[in-house]
């Protein structure tokens, strides 16, 4: 898990998942 | 050849600059109060899961009451490795089952501390896999990693935020 | 030649057609590549901050208590929101506190339809995903798969009409085929051409952008010479400056709010052919064409859609 430091309450986390044969970092933002 | 009979080109009269200028020169009463928008490219700073200064055995702690505040549960630590928490934790979301089939609803989460430096200490959270609360084994077993092909990451990113949020607000 | 022209543009635009066919929205993907997803629960405010911050203009919404994908924030949310508060000053409180899963009720409230927002599973063929596309109002087509072992859905991507001509423009050298004047490919939107002056309130630039469901109004001196384009994405810089409450704003002063790297509005005119703009689409980030005579003055707007429409389904 990657994480991105809080700013303006909003938490930021992020995976790389292997999607078939290509690599999409999923990025979620969500509220504090 | 392109290029000779082509008329294609950018309005100059709408370069943000040469606009300003225009606006400012017509003395229209708002321009002198209005900033461009600074497109700050600040790069999002990744960090490789979150980070804690705070005592090892503390860090544990605060995640083992947040986990048992969110209502997830874990297996109990082997003595050799204390550092290391594996978390069963309920994914209740409105399943509107279709067939009403079966959707594993148990995630299963490797939490691990590990220590940078003196005193800097890093919690990491992995995926570890679907569980059914009704007992039945997922096909997770079956299907190896390599063949996994179409993971959704947003149900695990969605239950970290959730810890990193009990977290910061517990701590 | 016109003959020839003709021939070689007719059967440019049929071999596009197979090369569409041939690849599927999965292949338009970049061997890596980001996925901005917000959860509905956010503030509209902040999640402007996160399309600012990340210089993007639109990116899909994920339902948490639902588990699943929640359609796609775009500039016309914000026009919403924009439309909404003009017409009720007093609910500022509200519109501050409105979360992302609030938008549906904003559209309800001012009466507008809800973007249809189809979507596509990433293996289907490309072509199949434009024509999707071209029927919905967002410009653009959510890519979902679902998860192989607890059947959520994924959203894999999101496809534009820009990236999909981008990817035409690069793959395709039957692009240099298509040599006839766009003027008389009648693919120009020309007639009641939307336009506005500096002087316009943005208020009005904004209500015709959301009542005609374009994304660019054409900004015009007395003479009809054109000078500027206000676009649906310029709401996002205002509404950022929280000025938006001061909407006697004309639509010259609101545009100040653009940031300098804006690369500025493409002109064109009626003898352009698209060989030339397919290749300025491959090396330009341009999202439309704004179509000039010879005095500057204006007589149309090609946009992408006009352009993938004709690739597609033209000739």
């Amino acid at each position: 898990l990657a994480t991105s430091s809080i700013k303006h309450n909003t938490l930021c986390v992020a995976s790389i998942v292997r999607y078939k044969q290509k690599y999409a970092t999923q990025i979620l933002y969500a509220p504090l | 050849s392109k290029e000779e009979d082509s008329t294609i080109s950018i309005l100059p009269t709408s370069l943000p600059q040469i606009h300003r200028a225009n606006m400012l020169a017509q003395g229209f009463p708002a321009a002198s109060k209005i900033s461009p928008l600074v497109n700050k490219k600040s790069k999002t700073r990744w960090h490789f899961g979150i980070r804690s200064h705070s005592y090892p055995l503390d860090v544990m702690g605060e995640i083992y009451i947040a986990l048992k505040n969110l209502g997830a549960e874990w297996a109990k630590p082997s003595e050799e490795d204390l550092w290391t928490i594996r978390v069963r934790w309920k994914y209740d979301v409105e399943q509107n089952r279709t067939n009403n089939e079966k959707i594993p609803d148990l995630m299963k989460m490797v939490i691990q501390l590990f220590q940078i430096e003196t005193n800097n200490y890093l919690v990491d959270f992995k995926f570890d896999g679907w569980e059914s609360s009704y007992g039945e084994a997922t096909r997770h077993s079956t299907i190896s990693d390599d063949e996994m092909s179409t993971f959704s990451a947003y149900p695990f990113l969605h239950l970290t935020t959730k810890l990193i949020m009990e977290l910061a607000v517990n701590s | 030649t016109n003959e020839k022209i003709f021939v070689e543009q007719k059967l440019a635009v049929e071999s596009i057609r197979t090369f569409l066919n041939s690849k599927t929205s999965y292949d338009v993907l970049p061997v890596s590549y980001r996925l901005i997803v917000m959860d509905t629960a956010l503030l509209v405010k902040k999640s402007l901050n996160v399309l600012l911050q990340n210089n993007i203009v639109s990116a899909p919404l994920w339902d948490s208590q639902t588990s699943k994908f929640a359609g796609l924030l775009t500039s016309s949310d914000f026009i919403n929101v924009i439309q909404y508060y003009f017409s009720n000053p007093d609910k500022f409180e509200l519109v501050d506190k409105l979360q992302l899963n609030g938008l549906k009720d904003i559209e309800r409230i001012i009466g507008v339809e809800p973007l249809d927002t189809a979507s596509i599973h990433p293996s289907r063929p490309l072509f199949e995903a434009c024509l999707k596309m071209m029927g919905s109002r967002s410009r653009r087509i959510p890519l979902i798969d679902q998860d192989e072992e607890t059947h959520r859905e994924i959203v894999v991507s999101v496809l534009t009409q820009y990236r999909i001509l981008k990817f035409v423009a690069l793959n395709c050298r039957e692009t240099n085929f298509l040599k006839r004047p766009i003027g008389e490919l009648g693919i120009i939107t020309e007639n009641d051409v939307k336009r506005c002056q500096m002087t316009t309130p943005v208020i009005d630039a904004i209500q015709l952008l959301s009542s005609n469901g374009i994304a660019s109004i054409p900004i015009v001196d007395d003479n009809g010479v054109l000078l500027n384009v206000y676009e649906a994405i310029d709401v996002l810089g205002l509404i950022k400056g929280g000025i938006y409450n001061d909407l006697s704003l004309s639509v010259g002063e609101a545009l100040m709010r653009r940031s300098d790297d804006f690369e500025g509005v493409y002109t064109c005119t009626k003898n352009d052919k698209l060989s030339t703009i397919m290749d300025n689409i491959r090396k330009a980030r341009v999202h439309r064409f704004i179509v000039v005579d010879d005095a500057g003055k204006l007589t149309g707007v090609l946009s992408l859609d006009d352009i993938l429409r004709y690739i597609l389904l033209g000739e």
